[in-house]
Order: C-alpha cells, then sequence, then structure tokens
C-alpha cells in the first residue's frame, strides 16, 4: 500500500503544472527509499523529464511495495485543481491498483476532499540517467531566466545560450528582427537568490528550441532558482530544486549535423 | 531529427 501525504498541496499541484504540457501519460513510480519519481520523455523526444520527490517531500510517506501508477496528467491536473494550495493533500494507492485516491483536508480538518483517479497501462522505457561532465553551469533567479525564455520566443523559434566566464548572453534572431539580453555574473549576499552565479569549465555556445525552454519555464514556481549545465553536443540540464527533491529537464540543443 | 538521436544516445533504455 502507498499512502503519501504531503503537508501542502502546493508541490504536486505546481509538479503536474509544469509538466503536464510535456507529456500526456507518465508512470509515477513509487517505493519506500526513493520515494515518487517520474521520468518521461515529451511526445517529440527531444526533451527528457526526471522528477524525485524524496519520502522527506512527503509529511508522511509509506509504501510496502514498489508501484507503477499509470497516469493521464491532464486528467490529474484536473483533480488536482480542486483542492487549494495550503490544503493537506495524501496520495493513497493499494497494492495492485486500478486507481489512486487522492484526498485533500482543509487544515482546519473541516472539509475532505476525495477524488479516485482511473489508472492506465503506460508503457515506457527506463533510462538510464547518469550524473554528466558539462562545460558549464548557470544558477539564476528562476523568474529571470523564465522572462528571458518567453520574451525571446516571440521573437524567434530558437535561443541561442552563450556563456563566458563573466556573462550569459541569450540571443534571438527572428524574421521581425534580433534581440538578445545580457545577465552578468553577480553574487548578492543580501539576497542569495538573486544572484547569478557562473561556473565555467569552457565557454559554451548552444542553440535550442524556444518552445521547449517555454515548457520547461512552467516549472518556475516551484523554485526560486533554476540551475542549468551546458555541455556541447550533449543535452543541457536545467534544475528546479525541491525540498527534498528535484524536477530536472534534459533537452537536446539544436545544432547541423 | 538530430535532436531526437542526441537524447536517445545519451539516455539508453535501463
Amino acid at each position: 500500500m502507498l499512502e503519501g501525504k504531503f503537508e501542502t498541496a502546493s508541490t504536486m499541484k505546481k509538479v503536474i503544472e509544469a509538466i503536464k504540457d510535456s507529456v500526456k501519460l507518465c508512470n509515477l513510480n513509487c517505493s519506500q527509499n526513493d520515494g515518487i519519481t517520474v521520468q518521461a520523455i515529451d511526445d517529440s523526444r527531444v526533451l527528457l523529464i526526471a522528477l524525485k520527490l524524496d519520502p522527506s517531500c512527503f509529511q508522511e510517506f509509506r509504501c510496502d511495495k514498489d508501484l507503477v501508477l499509470g497516469l493521464d496528467l491532464e486528467s490529474l491536473s484536473k483533480i488536482l485543481r480542486q483542492g487549494n494550495p495550503e490544503d493537506y493533500l495524501t496520495l493513497i494507492a493499494e497494492d495492485s491498483p486500478d486507481s489512486l485516491l487522492i484526498v485533500f483536508e482543509d487544515s482546519k480538518k473541516d472539509r475532505i476532499s476525495e477524488f479516485s483517479l482511473k489508472l492506465m497501462d503506460i508503457d515506457s522505457d527506463v533510462l538510464t540517467i547518469d550524473e554528466m561532465e558539462h562545460d558549464c553551469a548557470i544558477t539564476l533567479p528562476a523568474a529571470a531566466f523564465a522572462k528571458v525564455a518567453r520574451d525571446m520566443k516571440t521573437l524567434s523559434e530558437s535561443l541561442q545560450i552563450l556563456v563566458t566566464k563573466d556573462s550569459v548572453k541569450f540571443k534571438a534572431d527572428g524574421s521581425i528582427g534580433t534581440g538578445s539580453v545580457i545577465l552578468r555574473a553577480r553574487t548578492n549576499l543580501d539576497d542569495t537568490k538573486e544572484s547569478i552565479l557562473i561556473d565555467l569549465n569552457k565557454p559554451v555556445n548552444l542553440t535550442f528550441g524556444a518552445k521547449y525552454l517555454n515548457d520547461i519555464v512552467k516549472a518556475t514556481p516551484l523554485a526560486d532558482t533554476v540551475t542549468i549545465k551546458l555541455t556541447d553536443k550533449a543535452p543541457a540540464m536545467f534544475e528546479y530544486k525541491l525540498q527534498g527533491g528535484f524536477l530536472r529537464y534534459y533537452l537536446a540543443p539544436k545544432f547541423e549535423d | 531529427t538530430v535532436q531526437q538521436r542526441l537524447l536517445t544516445n545519451f539516455f539508453k533504455p535501463r
């Protein structure tokens, strides 16, 4: 039996909103040691999503037997919208479940809402995701990255990211004209989450699909900062850290064969 | 596409 109780529904609500536009169907893997993990590739097979919610993400967590819960994320999202962000949220499944029980409780305990979501059999490869060497790692405010990704998409389908030791430059070249935004590395000791940190082994110049970057920044409400790891001719990693877990996106850059 | 090949080359099925 699985029983995972979140102190607030907001984490799960934000996580599902962050991935449901990239992936329609996915398996939730549940185990006592790892908590809940998800690995899914978007339909165009260019973006890989990896979610980890450790048992420490939950107020209470038990999972007697490893479970795979196949879910339609649009349906899950409909149910999660029924609860308030500050409600307790509990996910419950039997050992051989055909449905997932989702329970919201008002913090004053005077309202309990229960929903049952039908599960599906979803065929998906489980991929090995190793830690990768990277040419550079950038940590910046998640909102600043989201603004650049959204603004630049209006100019071009592609966004070029150029990193040097003291700045990150985003460049868009479209039919109406061009644009660029430079963010300089800075350390803000008063407010560390406002810092822009660049750890550079090698300068980087990579181009990504603006559509995918806009899918990735849907995770912005989950974390104050995003860490981006870039390597020439390798998938980039965008990481949003959660309390006791993470949501990572791996995006293949665009390049000529 | 090149992008799809890149992703599947990096992340092999377990």
